[in-house]
C-alpha cells in the first residue's frame, strides 16, 4: 500500500472518467 | 475497529460497526468518487491539459486530485463555528470530530481554509489557481515534465496577470498564492499518511 492514489482506486476512477477523450489518443 | 472516518467526502463520519471493512471502504469510495470525477471533468477544461500524454494527465490527476479536493471544498471548513460540513450537509464541530480521532490534519484544513479564504478570490481566480495546483511539472512519474512545465508556466502567467490587475493595490496576493503550494503539499503528504494507515487498519 505504498501508492496512496492506487490505494484509493483513485487511478481507476481518472481512468475512466478521463477515457472518454482518450480512446483514440496515443500514448 | 475503527468506528469514524473523519474525512467530510463522507456523508457522515459515523462507520456502522457491523460493516465489513471492505464494505466501508466501497462506501467512501461511492462518496467520493462525483467529486473526483468533477476534479477530471476540470481538468479537461484547462486549455492545454488534453495536449499532454495520456500518462501524464493521469500522474498530475493522481497526484493532485487530494489538493484540488482541498481547494475546492475550503468552504467545507467553517472557521468562525469550527465546524466541518460533510457530503450530506450536516456540520460537525471540531471538538466532534476531535473526539472521533481527527488530529493535526483537520487543525491543518482549518488553517489553510481561513489564510485562503482570507484573500477573497474571485471564482475566475480560484478556477485558475486551481488549474496551477494541479499542473505541477515536480510530480512523480511525469514523462514529459517540459511540456507540463510550459503548461504550467503559462497558467502562472495568466493567474499573475489575473491577479495584479484585480487587486492592483495588494501586491502580496499573488506571491501568498503561490506560497499555498506548499502548504498543499504538506496536507497531501498528511492526508496520505492517514489514508495508508486507514487501509492498513480499516
Amino acid at each position: 500500500f505504498s501508492d496512496p492514489a492506487s490505494n484509493l482506486g483513485l487511478e481507476d476512477i481518472i481512468r475512466k472518467a478521463l477515457m472518454g477523450n482518450m480512446e483514440d489518443r496515443p500514448e | 475497529n475503527r468506528m469514524y472516518l473523519v474525512c467530510p467526502m463522507n456523508t457522515s463520519p459515523y462507520v456502522d460497526p457491523q460493516k465489513s471493512g471492505h464494505s466501508i471502504w466501497e462506501d467512501f469510495s461511492m462518496s467520493f468518487t462525483p467529486a473526483v470525477r468533477e476534479v477530471v471533468e476540470f481538468a479537461k477544461r484547462i486549455p492545454g491539459f488534453q495536449d499532454l500524454s495520456q500518462h501524464d494527465q493521469v500522474s498530475l490527476l493522481k497526484a493532485g486530485t487530494f489538493e484540488v479536493l482541498v481547494v475546492r471544498f475550503v468552504s467545507l471548513f467553517d472557521v468562525k463555528e469550527r465546524t466541518v460540513t460533510f457530503l450530506s450537509g450536516k456540520k460537525y464541530s471540531v471538538e466532534a470530530l476531535r473526539s472521533m480521532g481527527a488530529g493535526d490534519l483537520l487543525n491543518s484544513m482549518f488553517d489553510f481554509s481561513e489564510k485562503l479564504l482570507a484573500l477573497n478570490l474571485s471564482e475566475e481566480e480560484m478556477s485558475l489557481f486551481t488549474a496551477v495546483v494541479l499542473v505541477s511539472a515536480d510530480r512523480s512519474g511525469i514523462e514529459n515534465v517540459n511540456s507540463v512545465e510550459a503548461l504550467q508556466e503559462t497558467l502562472i502567467r495568466a493567474l499573475r496577470s489575473l491577479v495584479t490587475k484585480n487587486h492592483p493595490n495588494e501586491a502580496t496576493i499573488f506571491t501568498k498564492l503561490l506560497l499555498k503550494l506548499p502548504d498543499l503539499r504538506s496536507l497531501n503528504n498528511m492526508h496520505s499518511e492517514q489514508l495508508l494507515a486507514f487501509k492498513v487498519h480499516p
